[in-house]
Order: C-alpha cells, then structure tokens, then sequence
C-alpha cells in the first residue's frame, strides 16, 4: 500500500483546487518559507489523524478553512488522502481508496459541520477511523515528524522520553 | 506493564544503536534507563557521541550532535512498528552537511520498505529523492510542481 | 517602572518594524501589549506576516516567518542599547535561501557600526562575510582556520 | 573598539593552544556539527560574561576544561579576549586591552582556583568586571545571541516575552 496522492481544496494556504501526488520510493518536499509545505503535512493529519492530538497549528477547525487577504473565509475546505490499495492492506475491494474530508460553513457562518467520505461514499467517522486503523495508517506516533519535534525531544526532560516509549507499548 | 516496556526498550535501543552509528559514520550511541529495575521510577537517557570521541549525555553535546541523536531515536521507535508511510518535515535543521547527507542516504535505503515523504530546505537531503516536489506561493494561493529526479540527478547511496 | 518599560517598548517596536520589513522584502510585523495601559498585568505579542499576505500572531505563522520574527526582535533589542561587538550563533537556522541571504545583507551592513561575529552553515548568510573562519576537529582538538574573503567571492549587497 | 583575538588554552574541544583573530566587520565561523564554533562563544562568555548568568552548558566550572578521550582532564584551562581600545573605550592607557581567565585545578583534583588577568597583570574579579562595564561588552542582553535563542523566543509565553523587554529597560 502507498500514498498516491493528495488533493487539498481551499486547505489553509491552498486557495486553488490542488493536487500532490506521489509514488513508490523517497520524495522530498521543498520551497521557500510559508510556502505551504508543512501544510501538506497538516491536510494528512487533518484526513488521517482524527484520533490524533497533534496540532494542525489551527485553534479552531474553522481556522483551516482558506482565507484571502481581505480575511474572507471559502464557504467551505476539502481534504483527501488516495492510497494504492492492490496489497488490500486496507479491507477494502477497490485497489484504490480515497479518504475525504470535508468541513462546511453553516449559513450564517459562525457554526460549522464535518463529513467524512470514502471513495464518494459518505461515511460515519467510525467507519472511517476503522479502516484506518485496519491499514495501521498514521497511528499515533512517530510516522508523523512535525517541525520542531526534533528540537521538542532534545529538550524534554528523561522523564518524558520514558513516556514516550510508554505510548509506543 | 514493566515487561512490555522493558521490552520495548531493549528494541528501541538496539534499533538507535544501529541507526546513530548509521548516520554518524561509525559513532557510539545507546539509550538507557535511569532506574532499570523500576523503569517508572527513572528517566530514560540518549547517549551519544561523534566518532572517536567520548560518549556523553544528549545535554552536553553540539546543537548538530544532539538533533541526530534525537532524529536516530524517532527512527528507532519508527522501526520498532513499521508503518507503510512515513512523512519528516524539516528533521535535518541543525545538521551540516555531511550529516545532512547521511540522512538523505538513510531515507533513500529506507525507502525500499516504507514510502517516506521529506519536507527539507537543504540540498545535501533532496538530492538522493526519487522525486522532487516544488512547492511555491504564488496569485495569493500555494501551489505544486513535481519533478521526477533525472537519473544523473539522482544520487544512489 | 511602568513609564521606562512603554519608553522602552516604543523604541524597540520601532525598531523592530523596520527591521522585519528589511529582512522580508517589505513583511509587516509590530509588537503590540495586550494591556497597553498596564503593561505588566499581560503579554507581549509579536505580529508578523510576508509580503501581501494578512499579518498573524506569531503561533500561526511557518516556521521560518516565525525564526524571522523572532530574529527581528532580537536584532530589534540590540539596537535599542547598542553594543560594540555581536555575537551570532545559528540564527539562520529555519530559513530559506532568499531569507539567510537577506540575514547576510543585513549583517554586512551593520558591520559598518558594530563588529558583527555569526557562526552558520548556510552558504547564503556566509558570503556576505569580510573574513570567514573556519573551525575543524583533528588529533582530538579543534583547530581554526582563517580565511579573508577574497573581494571576487564577497558579495557586497 | 573592537575584538582583535580570542585565545584558548584547554577550553573545551580546544586541547592544543588556539589563537582565533578577528578585524572590524563582519565575521562568519563555520564548520562539520561539533567542530567547536559554539565553543569559541563559550569563551567569550567564559572571560567577558563573569556576570552573566547564561549558561556555557558545562555544569560545573571544571567541566569546561579540556578532557581528553580516556577522560583525563588537563591540570588548567586558560582563555583570553584581546581588545583593540584605541578610542579608550575601556578605561585604561594601553591600544590594547587583554582580559585573561584562568581555572586550574588544585593538587587532588577535587578544587580548583579561579584567577583573573588584565593586561598580564593579576587582577580582581571587581575590577575585571568594572571595565568590562565600563566599555559596554556583553553586558546581559541579546547581544550575545546563542545557538537555541531563536526558537526559545518563538516558544515563549507572551508575558515572558514581556519580561524580556522589563530586562532591556
Ligand atoms: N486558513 C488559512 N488561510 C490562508 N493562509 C493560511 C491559512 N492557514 C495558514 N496559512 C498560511 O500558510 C503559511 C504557512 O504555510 P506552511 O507552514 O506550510 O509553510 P512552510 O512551507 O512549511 O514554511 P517553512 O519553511 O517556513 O516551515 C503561512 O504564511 C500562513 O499564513
Ligand atoms: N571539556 C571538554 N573537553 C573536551 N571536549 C569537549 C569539552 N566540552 C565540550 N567538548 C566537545 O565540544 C564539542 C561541541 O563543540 P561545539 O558545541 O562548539 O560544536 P559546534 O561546532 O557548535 O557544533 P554544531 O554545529 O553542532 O552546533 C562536543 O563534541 C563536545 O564533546
Ligand atoms: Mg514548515
Ligand atoms: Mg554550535
């Protein structure tokens, strides 16, 4: 199973319909600063990592939701994540599946509701973190490595290095 | 519960020992517990040190040492439960660049058996990608390129 | 006190200002009090942001607007109470090329007035240097090397 | 004014005698991680920040002399900061002004005497510390900016940020 590709639409500094794709292999992500690439990172957390605690750098859900410059919100963000499925790692027929996210404005702006696809089928949260679970895909861990994690473990006390080996277990 | 993390410990060193001596071309590191009796009741603590020098505690190394001993540790734990994808955004800050290489090498090898994903400003770790992808802010909006490495580009460990 | 800290704050977010703007290519950044009538019942907040883009506190910036701003308010502070010699270790760390040329830059021209010394290992910020010295280890010590930059290499912004 | 040379002498990484010149301008230090540029700093603040509380990452005085790899440490360390003073910005008649530091271990190795040196001429730490004052160097302060300093302010809370600039003041 591998990461094929990711499409973010209106995700934080994508303000375009944007797709990334990947194969097989190492690939190396670049550019200048604030350019947009830890929010890639953030959109896989966003899709994969629902039962993660780790910070999109965002206070609120509603904050990953695109801004202009004038601070206009989009209506709404969409984020999806597309593996290659041919090993079934994930326990499902297709060779290929997409995990979607979508998180809508209400009318009136100041509330907001998530929905969660697979392969355009709307799914119930469950659903989707099972066959997440299923796929082993970003469990919380270390799969995961955000600027500043090197730097959070060089400075974190012995006693909360012995903790992470704890939550490996 | 002590057994299992007893357990995972004795893996997790054995992983860091191999991978800091990786990436630092042949230097001595180890992790090891305060207390390892009671592993609850300690700390666990990174050694590390260059080649052919003394081995000290992570607090009295050099900014570079201390980021590849914290990098082999996040390694080790990554390899004691594989995951099919890995994503590392800006690991090789504080590394100059022949550890930065070191580190593009190690992702190269690693990446027969997982696919792994680098966020990375520095050239000594893009170069040995298989592929390259551009990110730029442009007309108020990110915006990608990808570029498959040509082979001359490539650099094979 | 709470006259000398507003007196303080004035200057140094003047400064700061100007600074930021220099190192981005025209960013916005200020400082501002959360309590402006009563300074010491809050914080302190550092607004940032790139060219054309809306300005944000700092927690929600990248990481390297966010080395940016932090660069700048330290750069900030020293012109407050200026000192005939700085002493610079790494702060070009999280940025990219065009922003470590831009430290570079700033350091060559602030050099007229004080003695600039940065440790780095960014090409970008070095070549801006009148002499770069270079440290190894050998036989078990350090050892220095001093090298003055030929007037071909200097780059004179 | 201006630093003309930074002398070491079984300070730290730096077991053979080490002369570091410097001349107005702008001077960059590069080198392979652990090569010992971070230590010259140390040996700035060693001699001119006796007042200074920053750390030097050594947790006793007698950790910042020289070790060599079987551990033994060298019976003194000695580093020295030389001055250009034609503007007399320090106080005193000479061109040039050296502050010298030295820690040498007693007999057993389990003490140590600190002594101070200005000029060649035995000093006391008052004195050593009133031209230092005197002529503005490295006095607490950001103008010693040390490798970490950058993200510490990024992580800070704003009210510690506040205390930073109650300290300039
Ligand atoms: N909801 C949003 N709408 C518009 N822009 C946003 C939003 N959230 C974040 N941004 C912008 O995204 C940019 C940060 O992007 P990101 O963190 O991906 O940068 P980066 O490429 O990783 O940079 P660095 O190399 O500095 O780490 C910031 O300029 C921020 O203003
Ligand atoms: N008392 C001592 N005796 C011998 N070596 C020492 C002593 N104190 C520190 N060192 C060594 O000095 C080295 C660190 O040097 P320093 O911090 O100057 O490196 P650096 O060049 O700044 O590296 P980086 O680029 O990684 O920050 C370490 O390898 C450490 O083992
Ligand atoms: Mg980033
Ligand atoms: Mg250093």
């Amino acid at each position: 199973m591998f990461l094929k590709k990711i499409e973010m639409e209106n995700f934080k500094s994508f303000g375009k319909k944007t797709v990334v794709e990947f194969r097989k292999g190492y690939t190396s992500i670049t550019g200048p600063n604030a350019s947009g690439k830890s929010n890639i990172g953030d959109a896989l957390l966003f899709v994969l990592g629902t039962k993660s605690n780790k910070s999109l750098r965002a206070q609120k859900l509603t904050d990953l939701i695109h801004r202009n410059n004038s601070g206009r919100l989009s209506p709404y963000l969409k984020a999806s994540v597309t593996f290659d499925n041919s090993d079934k790692s994930i326990p499902l027929e297709s060779n290929e599946v997409t995990f979607s996210r979508i998180v809508k404005l209400s009318e009136n702006n100041d509330d907001y509701s998530s929905y969660y696809f697979i392969n355009d089928d709307r799914a119930r949260l469950q659903d989707f973190e099972y066959l997440l679970e299923k796929a082993k895909i970003f469990a919380d861990g270390y799969n995961f490595v955000r600027q500043g994690d090197i730097t959070s473990i060089v400075e974190m006390t012995p006693v909360e290095r012995r903790g992470i080996l704890e939550e490996v277990g | 519960k002590k057994i299992v993390f007893l357990d995972v410990f004795q893996k997790v060193n054995a992983n860091y020992i191999e991978i800091y001596k990786e990436l630092t071309n042949g230097g001595e590191g180890y992790l090891y517990l305060e207390n390892p009796t009671n592993p609850f009741e300690g700390g666990l603590f990174v050694k590390a040190s260059s080649k052919g020098k003394k081995v000290d505690n992570l607090a009295s190394l050099s900014g570079g040492e201390k980021s590849l001993a914290a990098l082999s540790f996040i390694i080790a734990i990554q390899e004691y439960d594989p995951s099919p994808i890995y994503f590392m955004d800006e690991v090789d800050m504080f590394l100059d660049g022949v550890n930065a290489e070191n580190v593009g090498r190690m992702f190269r090898r690693n990446s027969d058996s997982a696919q792994i994903i680098a966020v990375t400003l520095r050239k000594s770790t893009m170069k040995y990608a298989h592929q390259a992808i551009g990110v730029t802010y442009q007309d108020r909006s990110s915006m990608v390129v990808t570029k498959e490495m040509q082979v001359e580009e490539q650099v094979v460990p």
